[in-house]
Formats: structure tokens, sequence, C-alpha cells
């Protein structure tokens, strides 16, 4: 697969750009997270496509992202499960 | 730091129109 670049997002219909990011971001996602890597994916898909094509091309700042959706989850999830 | 991700966000699978 040739990189994502912003031309080519931005000559894709909205809907589409989300759909192609999500395509590049998932087995990234994947390789660190493979429970998790649908939700995470779906959390990140709610920036911008600017940043989210940046993050593409720095494995760094992906994986700081990726690593703040964790978290985000899991306290999620701990206020589910905590008594009420 | 508060995050600004949502943790109900829609999940993501690949292949399927998102």
């Amino acid at each position: 697969q040739e990189p994502l670049t912003a031309s080519m997002l931005a000559s894709a219909p909205l809907q589409e750009q989300k759909q192609m990011l999500g395509e590049r971001l998932y087995p990234l996602i994947h390789a660190m997270h493979p429970a998790l890597a649908g939700k995470i994916t779906g959390m990140l898909l709610e920036i911008d496509n600017s940043e989210l094509l940046h993050m593409l091309e720095s494995p760094e700042s992906l994986h700081t992202k990726v690593e703040e959706a964790v978290a985000v989850l899991q306290a999620h999830q701990a206020k589910d499960i905590s008594p009420k | 730091r508060k995050s600004s991700l949502n943790p109900e966000a829609k999940e993501f699978v690949p292949g399927v129109k998102y």
C-alpha cells in the first residue's frame, strides 16, 4: 500500500476519508492492542483528519494517542464495573 | 490531563463501512 497523503484523502468524500484512515490505522493499533483495536480506532477516528494523517506518519505520536485511548477506556470500564 | 477521547465512540471494523 502506498502511504496515504493529504491530497489522496482530500479527493475522497468525507465519509470515505474516515474509512480510509480507519483502514490504515486499524492494523497499526491491532499490533499494539489486538483486543481493543476496533474500539481504539473508533475513538481515534473522532480526531480531525490532519492529526490522524500526522499519526500515520509518526509511529511515536500514534503510540502516545493509543495509550491515551486505552487509559480512557480502562477508566470508563472501571466506572461501569464499580458498585453504584 | 483530561483526555478529549470519547470511550463511547463507535467501534471501527476493517472492511465494514464506517
